[in-house]
């Protein structure tokens, strides 16, 4: 998969 | 939202707690370090900015607020209101050895080079490393009061249980961000000492104390 940035974590 | 993050969450918010009620109560912040504490406002700060521009959940949006309050309130407890019992002899850590790598890394390795992308960056390197003065401070005097420990337990609980949340991510949802993962390991890796010492000692009624 593609890294995403986890904007909808803590 | 998976199990592990959902008791990530509710362990960091309990850590956090844990940490205000023990300063209220015992109305005395010693042997706490408030340089972490203010890294860790700095660390929301820098990260919450997105509740402005940004709506992703009613959870988030409430967290985000309680993790912002919980850490303001702390500094406000250390530096003003319990001032006089801030042990700021033992609490030597010299922030300018985390600030200056982190600043230079988030501009450096980041998704991209934006403001609040820089921003968010900072505050994950920031987060695994925020903890080391709080860790520092143990290590000089040697000791820590029973609570601190379970404070600095959840709080590394929260950690170990955000990178089971990214395992499950990564093979659920194909979801991975490289940058939270790598920090969030360091993190976790920081309080492997601590959770030896808190099993072996602090689990069995022993007081936390270094030879």
């Amino acid at each position: 998969p593609a890294p995403a940035s986890g904007k909808d974590e803590l | 939202m998976n199990v592990f993050r959902i008791l990530g969450d509710v362990s960091h918010l309990l850590a956090m707690v844990i940490l205000l009620v023990k300063i209220w109560r015992s109305k005395s912040c010693a042997g706490i370090s408030g340089k972490s504490q203010i890294l860790f406002a700095l660390v929301f700060t820098s990260r919450y900015l997105d509740l402005l521009t940004n709506f992703i959940s009613i959870y988030n949006t409430v967290m985000k607020v309680v993790f912002l309050l919980c850490a303001y309130v702390t500094v406000y407890l250390i530096y003003g209101k319990f001032r006089k019992t801030f042990d700021s002899e033992n609490d030597s850590f010299r922030l300018e050895f985390l600030l200056v790598p982190v600043i230079g890394l988030s501009f450096l390795e980041n998704y991209s080079f934006t403001p609040t992308e820089i921003l968010w960056t900072f505050s994950i390197y920031l987060e695994s490393v925020a903890i080391l003065p709080q860790l520092f401070m143990i290590s000089k005097t040697g000791e820590a009061e029973t609570i601190t420990t379970h404070y600095l337990f959840f709080l590394g609980l929260y950690r170990a249980l955000y990178l089971a949340n990214w395992i499950w991510r990564y093979h659920t949802e194909n979801f991975y961000d490289q940058i939270a993962v790598v920090s969030g390991v360091v993190q976790t890796i920081f309080y492997c000492d601590f959770f030896y010492l808190y099993i072996t000692k602090v689990l069995k009624g022993k007081k936390l104390s270094l030879p």
